[in-house]
């Protein structure tokens, strides 16, 4: 699965999910790529956030759409709600991780795997990618 | 203005612990040719959804990543993507499930939030919708990759659970 989340020079935020899904998968099987609030949801008052993992559990947990209403309502960091929310995907089994940005520029990401590919870049030069 | 951008670019290989130093070269170009497009867009001050589809539909078009071309097989041994786009402005947005034509589906989402009252389409009807909108259409054979149908045949052969997200590359 890949993604993007930004944030323009406007203040607006935006999001995509893109996934070829899992390998021998069957019977119609869905993942939470295109399910809005799952794997993916922008928000100007929040936050963007594109994921990627093992989607029945994001699906559940509306993982997306949840850790946008904490930074919504909570008035939580991007981190914090990332985290609270992700502790819950973990007592449930779920893998995967999230990359999210805010609309002052703030961005942030979170996985519980050994690896998640990904990359960053800010109007003030700077620029990030880890695998690990 | 400030503005940001952050990728995710699974290769199906999230439970590894290493990579060879050619996958890692492999892996890192590929986010970097995604993050310069979308750097591209925003430093022009262009809009976060543009940046984010031009970002995404590099990945796409990258074998070495699960969308797109290069997307992982089904059982059946197809490629169907699913997709989506949100922008944060409006609160429009737009999906697919199971596209099996358009080059790169973040684009046919894009059409679905844009030009269809609706938020997800999926299937055949997905596909059709593709073709009225005039997006780039390809031979599904377009998707696959040797490496892919290695990695389904690899899958059936262990007969592991349905659910295995270590061995199915997702």
């Amino acid at each position: 699965t890949v993604g993007a989340v930004a944030t323009d020079a406007q203040g607006h935020v935006a999001a995509a999910t893109s996934t070829g899904g899992l390998t021998g998968k069957r019977w119609g099987r869905i993942g939470d790529t295109p399910l809005i609030g799952a794997g993916t949801y922008a928000d100007d008052r929040a936050c963007a956030v594109s994921a990627t993992g093992a989607g029945e559990y994001f699906i559940r947990i509306g993982v997306a759409h949840e850790i946008a209403a904490r930074v919504r309502l909570q008035k939580e960091a991007l981190e914090q709600a990332a985290a609270t929310v992700f502790s819950e995907l973990t007592e449930m089994g779920g893998v995967g991780g999230v990359i999210l940005c805010a609309p002052d520029g703030q961005h942030a990401w979170l996985f519980n795997t050994p690896a998640m590919y990904r990359g960053s870049a800010s109007a003030d030069g700077a620029r990030r990618i880890a695998i690990y | 203005g400030t503005w940001t951008l952050a990728i995710h670019g699974g290769a199906g290989s999230m439970s590894r612990q290493n990579l060879s130093a050619a996958e890692d070269a492999i892996a890192r170009a590929g986010l970097a040719a995604a993050l310069d497009a979308g750097v591209a867009i925003l430093e022009q001050g262009g809009s976060a959804l543009d940046a984010v589809e031009a970002a995404v539909k590099v990945l796409e078009d990258d074998p070495h990543f699960n969308a797109g071309r290069g997307s992982v097989f089904t059982y059946e041994g197809r490629n169907e993507m699913d997709a989506a786009i949100m922008d944060g402005a409006t609160r429009a947005a737009g999906s697919v499930a199971q596209s099996t034509r358009t080059r790169n589906p973040v684009t046919l989402a894009r059409a679905v939030m844009t030009a269809s009252p609706h938020v997800l389409l999926s299937g055949e009807g997905a596909d059709a919708f593709s073709v009225e909108q005039h997006l780039e259409q390809v031979d599904p054979a377009w998707f696959a990759t040797p490496e892919r149908l290695r990695q389904l045949e690899e899958l059936k052969n262990r007969r592991s659970g349905h659910f295995d997200i270590d061995m199915k590359y997702g």
